[in-house]
């Protein structure tokens, strides 16, 4: 029932009463760093003419805005000298853990989803929606096959005046690695460890979206819904994001930098192999 | 070079934008994650022969090392950290600039000693693995934490390995070892019998 902090020399991150991450603080100064899942209900078209398909394998197209999981996050703490971890419950089917490790000064979140429930007969489209204070404008970024960081702009078309029938999908981009917002003062960047949905709906918030499960065919395919499955159940995925968060200042490395660097590092792992040693003394085999 | 082809020919055939995409049918994807997986495992072979040759241990022959790759640590399962007192972890860095990493392994609980090649003991953690994964119907796996430390100075396009080992903190300890896992009776047969299929899956 009380507020839980855990960090390390770079940073310390607080979860409200309720168990959701709500502030990060970095070199004293606390800002708002709010992160929960939402989920949309997938549209169901009679696929008919182009603008009234089902939301499926080829199209993203939610029914209305988004729902919310939970107003309670249960929360179990683990603290140490390596690494310091907040385990969430968001539901039966969502639970995350948040982790900051001793020397690094990035958050991690190992989210995990499924199997999605559809007994109501809906089909569900989850999305990690991260929140700060920052006053982006309508705009953010995504990146070009973990390359080039394309501009983007909420409602808006370079190349032509758009008047957007779907105001979600609408704004949704292919986020390959990373997706950020910044204003003058703030910076966020979220790596993702695979291709997702992403976008910024509000001002200062970004959204990744990190599993589906359709239950209609949006016939521009295979005539099969998007509904996997593994051991008859929904398909449970597991993956990571890692937040970058922080005072947009002129330093060196820049904020980009330092996520370019945390890039290459979790999107290009080091390679883990495993011997068993049996009887060899640790002496034989230094 | 047929382990290589296996690859080769596997990742030609994920060119396709389903394979990208998931716009495929659901037999088709589960295939191309056969494909994939058969020709992941078969080039274990070459990176076993690669380390063995540039891993120094090569000139004593009866430690030439199997170099085990754990492809299921991402649901926290590795049926060699979880059932082995003694191993090595060995981190090849692919990067071109020196590198770090917090190594999570999955373990049975107790306590590890976790050693560099200068003998230096390196810190670690042990956290347990979340109820949520613990719960996962088909992870088949006994492991209820995981150990965790920072493996550091990580070589450009280099290696470096720990030596990893189950410290029997007490006569208690030892004397209350995790008994040998028994022949599962008939009512655990299912669960062997699924976890044989899993496996095959």
């Amino acid at each position: 029932s009380q507020e839980v902090t855990i960090g390390n020399k770079y940073l310390n991150v607080s979860f409200d009463s309720n168990g959701f991450l709500s502030t990060i603080t970095i070199d004293g100064v606390t800002n708002r760093l709010r992160q929960t899942f939402v989920y949309y209900e997938g549209a169901l078209g009679n696929n008919e003419e182009f603008r009234n398909r089902s939301s499926g394998a080829y199209i993203f197209r939610p029914n209305g805005t988004e729902k919310t999981v939970t107003e309670n996050v249960q929360l179990k703490v683990v603290k140490g000298g390596t690494v310091q971890e907040v385990h969430q419950v968001f539901s039966e089917w969502i639970s995350q853990v948040v982790r900051v490790y001793a020397d690094e000064s990035h958050v991690e979140f190992e989210w995990m989803v499924g199997p999605i429930p559809v007994e109501d007969g809906v089909g569900k489209e989850i999305v990690s929606r991260f929140y700060t204070a920052a006053q982006s404008s309508g705009v953010f970024w995504t990146d070009a096959n973990g390359r080039e960081m394309m501009r983007r702009v909420r409602n808006h078309r370079d190349t032509w005046n758009v008047d957007l029938e779907e105001k979600i999908s609408g704004n949704y981009y292919p986020v390959t690695a990373k997706i950020a917002l910044e204003d003058e003062n703030l910076r966020l960047a979220v790596l993702n460890d695979r291709a997702q949905g992403g976008s910024s709906l509000e001002d200062g918030s970004l959204e990744l979206m990190v599993h589906r499960r359709l239950l209609h065919d949006d016939a521009f395919g295979v005539e099969e819904a998007l509904n996997e499955k593994a051991f008859g159940q929904g398909l449970v995925a597991r993956g990571k994001h890692w937040v970058v968060f922080g005072a947009k200042k002129p330093t060196s490395p820049t904020p980009e930098a330092r996520e370019r660097f945390l890039q290459n590092r979790v999107l290009l792992p080091n390679w883990l192999f495993f011997s068993d040693v049996g009887e060899v003394k640790y002496e034989d085999w230094q | 070079e047929p382990h290589l082809n296996m690859l080769r020919e596997a990742m030609g055939v994920m060119q396709h934008h389903d394979a990208i995409t998931g716009t495929e049918k659901q037999h088709v994807a589960n295939d191309y994650a056969r494909m994939l997986n058969r020709a992941v495992r078969a080039c274990g072979a070459n990176t076993k022969a690669a380390l063995n040759q540039i891993h120094p241990t090569t000139d004593i022959p009866q430690y030439t090392f199997a170099f085990e790759s754990c492809h299921l640590l991402n649901v926290s399962k590795c049926e060699l950290t979880e059932t082995k007192d003694s191993f090595t972890v060995t981190l090849y860095n692919p990067l071109a600039h020196a590198g770090h990493e917090y190594v999570r392994l999955p373990v049975t609980g107790g306590r590890y000693i976790v050693r560099d090649y200068r003998n230096v003991e390196v810190s670690s953690q042990i956290v347990p693995i979340p109820q949520s994964v613990l719960n996962l119907s088909y992870r088949f796996s006994n492991a209820t934490s995981e150990l965790v430390f920072l493996a550091n100075e990580l070589p450009p396009l280099g290696f470096k390995s720990y030596f990893v080992t189950r410290a029997i903190d007490s006569l208690d300890d030892f004397l209350h070892e995790a008994p040998a896992p028994a022949s599962p009776p008939a009512a655990d047969q299912t669960l062997a019998k699924q976890q044989e299929t899993a496996q095959w899956h």
